[in-house]
């Protein structure tokens, strides 16, 4: 009804019914896609943005895969929000809109998150448990198709990076793969985590710079001063690898190793002080520098078709 | 709902690969059950750690020993997270 406060975090089911507002007043433009289900059974929805035609160019963007990193779900509504807004108004997005889709995964570990809300507030891993196995999750961005097992991830289930028992063995992440994969156009993929001011590309898995390394670090580059403009908030960039740590199994490497150029996560801002707790009152901010990040890669990947 | 009562996050700052190597020793410690928010990476970036309180003397008596370098980020999470649920509720009851 409009009224959806963006200085506050939500649960679950008041982010369902936010989606379900965005797709009901925007029905030209927004609508719900289920591409599957949660380990325990939750819908796992993502908002499509769209002005028309079949299986066009598209940009997949997610939010949440670890379930206590709070700003960024915030962050995901928050954008959804002005896309449907700035669609007409502002130039580039409108030229971006015209030629492709949006899709944005607002919950990407449904489970996860619902748990922060009623049981543990920094639990980051889904809620899948196996038999005979005493300790509960994975950590969903390890279990990736792409260097799985490697280094950065760890084979133990009560470690906070258990790979899983095998690549894609997560409903949550075996259903954005076939969703993508289905899909066949997606050309950007933004996979959003908090918090350490970073915005990276692949790989995590090895140290080996990627066949278009010098692309996407100029990219990368163009979108953190582009961030820095809104609050000055200042972002490092580069490679996961060589930028944060190695990671194996994770969301970009997929990605970029299925043909998805540009592919990208981000580490929202940190204040220094809170970590995973950031005060309500700097969801605002966050999004709003995000979102200029955001639409400088969406606009490169309009402007660079491959 | 589990409770972060008297637990710390500590902010690390390695001086040397050698003292990364410690941390990363401290984190496979399991009984202690640290939760690394950032992970020790390169000499002179800083590390976060969740320190539940029952650890807390056992880590800060480990740092020490070793000339680990550390200061204290939160001095008691479930202060912050009460915080967090408060503005919650109070967000709440505006919105009706």
């Amino acid at each position: 009804n409009g009224n959806f406060n963006f200085e506050a975090y939500h649960t679950l089911e008041e982010i369902s019914q936010e989606m379900d507002t965005l797709a009901a007043q925007y029905p030209g433009l927004v609508s719900k896609v289920n591409i599957g289900q949660s380990f325990e059974k939750r819908p796992m929805n993502v908002l499509k943005f769209s002005t028309g035609g079949s299986q066009r160019r598209a940009i997949w963007i997610d939010t949440g895969i670890h379930s206590r990193e709070w700003i960024t779900h915030a962050t995901g509504i928050w954008t959804a929000k002005k896309i449907v807004n700035e669609y007409g108004k502002d130039h580039t997005l409108t030229n971006i809109l015209n030629a492709m889709d949006i899709f944005m995964e607002i919950v990407t570990n449904p489970d996860g998150f619902a748990f922060t809300h009623s049981m543990n507030r920094l639990w980051r891993k889904n809620k899948s448990t196996r038999p005979g196995v005493f300790c509960i999750g994975v950590d969903l961005n390890r279990n990736w198709k792409s260097g799985f097992g490697g280094n950065g991830s760890n084979n133990n289930p009560c470690s906070e990076t258990y790979h899983g028992p095998s690549a894609q063995s997560e409903p949550e992440v075996a259903a954005i793969v076939d969703f993508i994969t289905a899909h066949g156009n997606i050309k950007a993929l933004i996979s959003i985590h908090s918090y350490s001011q970073m915005l990276m590309y692949p790989y995590g898995h090895s140290l080996e710079p990627v066949p278009n390394q010098k692309e996407l670090y100029n990219l990368a580059k163009d979108a953190v001063q582009a961030l820095y403009q809104v609050h000055g908030i200042e972002y490092i960039y580069g490679s996961i690898s060589t930028t944060l740590y190695m990671a194996s199994g994770i969301t970009v490497d997929w990605a970029y190793d299925n043909g998805i150029k540009y592919s990208f996560t981000f580490e929202l801002r940190d204040t220094g002080r809170y970590g995973f707790l950031l005060p309500a009152s700097q969801i605002i901010p966050t999004a709003q520098e995000t979102w200029l990040a955001l639409r400088t890669i969406m606009e490169h990947t309009l402007n660079h078709p491959y | 709902q589990e409770t972060f009562v008297g637990d710390q996050v500590l902010e690390i700052t390695p001086r040397n690969e050698e003292q990364i190597k410690h941390l990363v020793e401290l984190e496979a410690e399991e009984h202690l059950q640290l939760d690394f928010w950032k992970l020790p990476t390169i000499p002179g970036e800083t590390a976060h750690v969740r320190v539940p309180f029952v650890s807390i003397q056992a880590v800060k008596v480990f740092l020490e020993s070793q000339g680990i370098a550390y200061s204290t980020m939160i001095e008691d999470v479930q202060v912050l997270l009460d915080k967090e649920n408060e503005e919650m509720l109070l967000n709440r009851r505006r919105q009706r």
